[in-house]
């Protein structure tokens, strides 16, 4: 075999130019092809399908399994570290990654009781002026993309899109999937006290979307919201009522101060000192750029939280928060590297879609986990439960919850500008 | 870790960022 290797004598032959050029042709045809028509897969309701696409590094991610590995990972960062050890460890770690440790708060290394609470730190009030301008950064990161929304598809890197309706879900009224759970169209025709039947599990329309009969929201301002019982998969949810009585009347009056100045910042008039049945500004289910007021357009825009960055979330502007979709999925990288590697990145991973309006029409904030942080917190949603271990949802679905109890007189979860959403923490 | 944000809003807003670029909480972002 050797012999035959080194002495074989290798004959070239020229070939006609015509048929190299030829060959140009047909792969630069195949090519552009690919790129006109892409491997686009349709389901029954005309939604696309997503697979995992890319090159075989990403092939070789997809058979790891990052969900089991991303709980290991935050639990072994939920362990307890020594307190002598804790400055030197921290220290090393801002180091490493680049943290401001005169901005945290607290300042003492020594009472962060593990990395995974270190990674989870809070600023100093002030740390961080806002803008007087009507869009402001939600997090600490870096700009990945940005642009607007053409044809339904966002951008993910250059030439590579993804599907908005991937994002964000679609409302799917009448399909029988477990994991899909009541929306309010389900319940528009519903009256008050009515029981409504979804999925086969009974419960009050006070006890989902909140009525008079409801308790009022909770004191102790916007942290210890609580949205109203929420689709969640597990079925003993339903029926628990949420801790939402008021403590005193001094609580109510700051909550009820705090909705005013969203309602203000959004350019609304609403009776916030009246009843509670001012809503102000048209609810829009559709997310399709088809679908924005005239004159409008639909933007993106794609912030990506490197390790050492500080990973609470805020809003970017005074807005009503009126769902959450929660899709679990796969906890990949969201590292550029990957961004730029595998397509649908962003809607393979596990995510929390919280949608809502502004001033100028919708408006929703993703926040995507990854391998190291798939846990996503929302402060006002204390249902939300994300990176659990359990069985898999088919691909594409969701829970989802409502907060129309929040705030009766927006319908939704009142924002203020730059004010604490939640965050994303280790594993 | 991941943001993206999804919304309307009159076809002239533009953003005051550069792909790429490092930005804190509460940053401008975009503006009309």
């Amino acid at each position: 075999l050797f012999k035959a290797w080194t002495e074989t004598p290798t004959k070239w032959y020229p070939i006609p130019i015509a048929v190299g050029a030829l060959l140009l042709v047909v792969i630069q045809y195949r090519k552009n092809s690919r790129k006109r028509n892409p491997e686009v897969v349709l389901d029954q309701d005309g939604v696309e399908v997503v697979k995992l696409k890319g090159p075989w590094q990403v092939h070789v991610m997809g058979a790891l399994p990052l969900r089991n590995l991303s709980r290991l990972w935050g639990y072994m960062n939920s362990l307890q570290l020594p307190v002598w050890f804790r400055p030197y460890g921290f220290k090393m770690y801002a180091l490493a990654f680049g943290c401001n440790l005169d901005e945290i708060d607290p300042d003492d290394l020594q009472k962060y009781a593990s990395l995974g609470d270190f990674f989870y730190r809070k600023l100093k009030p002030g740390a961080r002026p806002v803008d007087d301008a009507i869009l402001v950064s939600p997090a600490d990161g870096t700009v990945l993309h940005f642009g607007t929304i053409k044809d339904s598809r966002v951008e993910q890197v250059k030439g590579i899109t993804y599907s908005l309706d991937a994002l964000l879900g679609v409302e799917r009224p009448g399909t029988p999937t477990a994991a899909v759970k009541s929306t309010r169209s389900d319940l528009d025709n519903v009256n008050d006290h009515d029981f409504a039947n979804v999925n086969g599990i009974e419960y009050t329309l006070d006890q989902l979307i909140g009525g008079q009969n409801s308790p009022a929201r909770p004191a102790g301002g916007t942290d210890s919201r609580s949205p109203s019982p929420s689709g969640d998969p597990a079925p003993q949810k339903f029926g628990e009522q949420v801790d939402a009585s008021v403590n005193s009347e001094a609580n109510l009056t700051d909550t009820i101060a705090h909705d005013a100045g969203v309602a203000r910042d959004m350019g609304v008039s609403a009776a916030v000192e009246g009843s509670p049945v001012a809503r102000p500004i048209a609810r829009r289910r559709s997310t399709s750029d088809k679908d924005v007021r005239p004159g409008n357009s639909l933007f993106f825009s794609v912030i990506y939280l490197a390790p050492g960055d500080y990973h609470r979330f805020h809003s970017p502007t005074a807005w009503v928060v009126e769902k959450r979709r929660h899709f679990v999925g796969e906890l990949f990288s969201v590292s550029p590297f990957m961004a730029k590697r595998l397509e649908n990145l962003f809607v393979l991973n596990e995510r929390v879609a919280l949608l809502g309006r502004w001033r100028h029409g919708f408006f929703g904030m993703v926040p995507v986990g990854a391998t190291n942080v798939g846990s996503i917190k929302v402060n006002f949603d204390q249902e939300l439960r994300t990176n659990v271990r359990g069985r898999r949802p088919p691909p594409g679905t969701y829970t989802e919850a409502v907060y129309s109890a929040a705030s009766p007189i927006l319908n939704g979860q009142p924002l203020s500008f730059a004010e604490e959403m939640g965050g994303f923490c280790l594993g | 870790s991941t943001i993206v944000l999804i919304f309307e809003a009159p076809s002239d807003f533009e953003f005051a960022v550069q792909a790429g670029q490092k930005i804190k909480v509460g940053q401008k972002l975009g503006d009309l």
